[in-house]
């Protein structure tokens, strides 16, 4: 889980924009 | 009655793929073909166009000739502006990662799969899906950028430094191919929604949910296919076998970036990007 941090964030958000 | 839920599917996903991206290929053939002269692209075509549209690389929307401001003596050198252009495509491509993540979740049965099988279809499908759509904006002379609003030759990626400027031929090629299919945006929903449910990504837990949907994916583009392109009986087949060439094309280029790694200290691999290569093949 910890390798793919950011994947797991934007799969889990709703579809408001994501900071990259 | 099979045939009417297929159909449904189909509108379903071309629903949200244009929702989820800002560019379609519809849009992106007007620009090239020069149909909609209001809108012409800012061409790149050499060291002194990009340090003239360098700052307009990512725009959404780029100033009129009037309001942009003169190219002056304060521009970077030429090899700086390579880096910084190279650094804007990555930060491009991380946004991209998040419109695709956005898209996967909205085909029927995706969110319902264990999250950790959610993250590995879409690390392996990613840079495939990324491909797919970018041989939307390419033709055999160039490349959108910015989601539309720049064109940048080939032979201005080929002027590149060694290695970059060897990276982009394989993509062109591949793309000059893919588009003799002449798939529309609403063919493409099915197909990279076909590609994100491949049920042989090294690691899934539950292959047999994901091979349900693909199943399903499938018969619906074969549906759509034939319905949308009744002159290409082989039109199905065709697009499948595309699949096998996108594999190879994806393993070449993250072997390319591996290489990089070793040789470019300095350039440094967005970290979601870098999430979505670490250990892929």
């Amino acid at each position: 889980k910890e390798k793919h941090k950011i994947l797991h964030r934007l799969l889990q958000n709703s579809t408001s924009p994501v900071d990259l | 009655p099979e045939s009417a839920d297929l159909r449904a599917l189909a509108k379903h996903l071309y629903e949200s793929y244009l929702k989820s991206f800002p560019l379609t290929k519809a849009k992106a053939r007007a620009i090239l073909s020069g149909k909609n002269s209001d809108n012409a692209p800012f061409v790149i075509h050499d060291m002194r166009s990009l340090m003239e549209g360098e700052q307009f690389v990512n725009c959404r929307q780029i100033p009129t000739q009037e309001h942009r401001p003169v190219m002056g003596a304060l521009h970077p050198p030429p090899d700086e502006a390579e880096l910084r252009f190279l650094h804007s495509c990555q930060f491009r491509s991380a946004e991209a990662v998040s419109e695709v993540t956005e898209f996967a979740k909205s085909i029927p049965g995706f969110v319902n799969l264990d999250l950790n099988d959610q993250v590995t279809l879409l690390k392996y499908a990613m840079i495939e899906v990324l491909f797919i759509m970018m041989a939307a904006l390419m033709n055999k002379d160039g490349t959108l950028i910015s989601y539309g609003q720049i064109f940048m030759t080939r032979e201005f990626l080929k002027s590149f430094r060694k290695p970059f400027g060897e990276m982009m031929e394989p993509k062109f090629e591949f793309s000059i191919k893919f588009n003799l299919l002449e798939l529309d945006d609403s063919d493409m929903a099915l197909f990279l929604s076909v590609i994100i449910l491949s049920g042989d990504r090294p690691g899934l837990l539950n292959v047999k949910p994901v091979e349900d949907i693909q199943e399903t994916l499938l018969r619906s583009l074969e549906l759509q296919l034939k319905m949308n392109h009744p002159d290409s009986p082989q039109l199905f087949a065709k697009v499948l076998q595309k699949m096998t060439d996108l594999r190879q094309l994806v393993s070449d280029h993250v072997q390319s970036i591996q290489l990089l790694k070793q040789t470019e200290i300095d350039m440094c691999l967005h970290p979601l990007l870098q999430e979505i290569m670490r250990d892929l093949y």
